[in-house]
C-alpha cells in the first residue's frame, strides 16, 4: 500500500509537513 | 504553564501549532525512545491538539502513548 512514508518523522527546527498527508 | 502553551497554541496557525506541539513534545519523547522520537513525535501529531496538550501535562500518558506508537511501529515492520 501508501504506508511506506508513514508515519512523516518530526524534526526539531524543521517546518511539520504532516498535515499534507491526511 | 498550561496557560501561556494554551494562549501561544492559539495565537498560531494549525501549521504552527503542530510545529510547537512537536517542538516540546520531541525531548520528552526522545528521553523514552531516543532512536525512534522522530517518528513516533510525527505519529503523536496526527492527533488532536487538545489531547497533545494532556500529553504535555502528563508524563504517565504521554508514556503510555509511547509504548503504543513503538508497537504500532514495530507491527508496521514485522
Amino acid at each position: 500500500g501508501s504506508s511506506i512514508n508513514w508515519p512523516p518523522e518530526f524534526h526539531p527546527g524543521v517546518p511539520w509537513k504532516g498535515l499534507q498527508n491526511i | 504553564g498550561r496557560c501561556l502553551i494554551a494562549s501561544t497554541l492559539a495565537s498560531a496557525s494549525p501549521e504552527d501549532q503542530k510545529k510547537m506541539l512537536g517542538e516540546w513534545l520531541f525531548p520528552l519523547i526522545q528521553a523514552l525512545q531516543p532512536t525512534l522520537a522522530s517518528k513516533i513525535t510525527g505519529m503523536l501529531l496526527e492527533m488532536d491538539n487538545s489531547e497533545l496538550l494532556l500529553l504535555l501535562e502528563s508524563p504517565e500518558s504521554l508514556c503510555y502513548k509511547v509504548d503504543e506508537a513503538v508497537a504500532v511501529l514495530e507491527a508496521c515492520q514485522a
